[in-house]
């Protein structure tokens, strides 16, 4: 048997709407230690790793590892019913081939039970290696998402040049080009609006906006966004879900010929 | 012209 709980039912809703755009079905990997997904999108340019862990749940009871294969688009929708202040419970018996969610309200007067089918894909993993990245860009997940809206008006793609001093989003298109340029924050009093900049060697790199536009669906679930890059590798994009763990997107770039 | 990469170009099926 599976049993999670999740007294703040609407951070898996977030989760759910940040994915699903990206990857409408999915395989979620249940073992004691949490939840975790690996999925790639259906043109095969960027991949979402997901890691819940198990301690960051109210309550969480894995028996056994479980490969449960989830329609987002359908848990997406069954998720919308749920109350804004509901505890949220996902529940996998043995032998079933249905994922079943529970909702109850904060007051416990209300209680909802909706079962999702599971269904049997094909994934395929990939290896993710560890990077020592030149660059890491913090910024205010709002504003990243501002600017991947912005740049898209422009073009297709961005260029994202990334110096000591800070960070610059480009595009250009039929209708012309523009840009914006991030400075490193000297003087912030929150540190969630902060913009900051490690960085060990300058990179830029260009990649479809459409992708960085999706993977912007997550930004509800932080309030910071963490742009890891080096010359010639996917860019990883990365929300912190909480203290719990995090959704990390890759894209892989485009090279000149 | 820029190519768009895959990202199974860069990171290997397991």
């Amino acid at each position: 048997m599976f049993e999670a709980r999740l007294a703040q039912g609407s951070i898996f809703a977030k989760v759910i709407e940040g994915l699903r755009e990206l990857v409408t079905e999915a395989t979620w990997e249940c073992s004691g230690n949490g939840i975790t997904l690996q999925a790639m999108d259906s043109s095969h340019v960027a991949l979402v790793s997901l890691v819940l862990r198990s301690d960051g749940f109210e309550t969480y009871r894995c028996d056994r590892n479980m490969s449960l294969g989830i329609s987002l688009t359908s848990m997406s929708k069954v998720l919308k019913m749920m109350g804004k202040d509901d505890t949220l419970t996902i529940r996998v018996n043995d032998d079933s081939d249905a994922i079943v969610l529970s909702m109850e309200s904060q007051n416990q007067e209300e209680f909802a039970e909706y079962e999702l089918r599971l269904m049997d894909l094909d994934s395929e993993h990939l290896g993710i290696p560890d990077t020592d990245y030149s660059c890491v860009v913090k910024m205010p997940s709002t504003k990243f998402s501002r600017i991947c809206r912005d740049m898209a008006i422009l073009g297709d793609s961005v260029t994202i040049c990334s110096t000591k001093d800070g960070v610059k989003f480009g595009a250009k298109g039929d209708v012309g080009q523009g840009s914006i340029r991030l400075n490193q924050s000297t003087n912030v009093d929150k540190e969630e609006d902060a913009v900051s900049i490690e960085l060990r060697e300058a990179v830029a790199l260009t990649f479809a906006v459409r992708y960085l536009n999706m993977f912007c669906k997550a930004a509800p679930l932080s309030n910071q966004v963490n742009l890891s890059m080096s010359e010639d590798t996917p860019l990883m994009c990365e929300f912190k879900v909480g203290d719990m763990g995090h959704i990390r997107f890759y894209l892989a770039p485009k090279i000149e010929d | 012209t820029m190519t768009q990469k895959s990202i199974t170009f860069f990171f290997g099926k397991k």
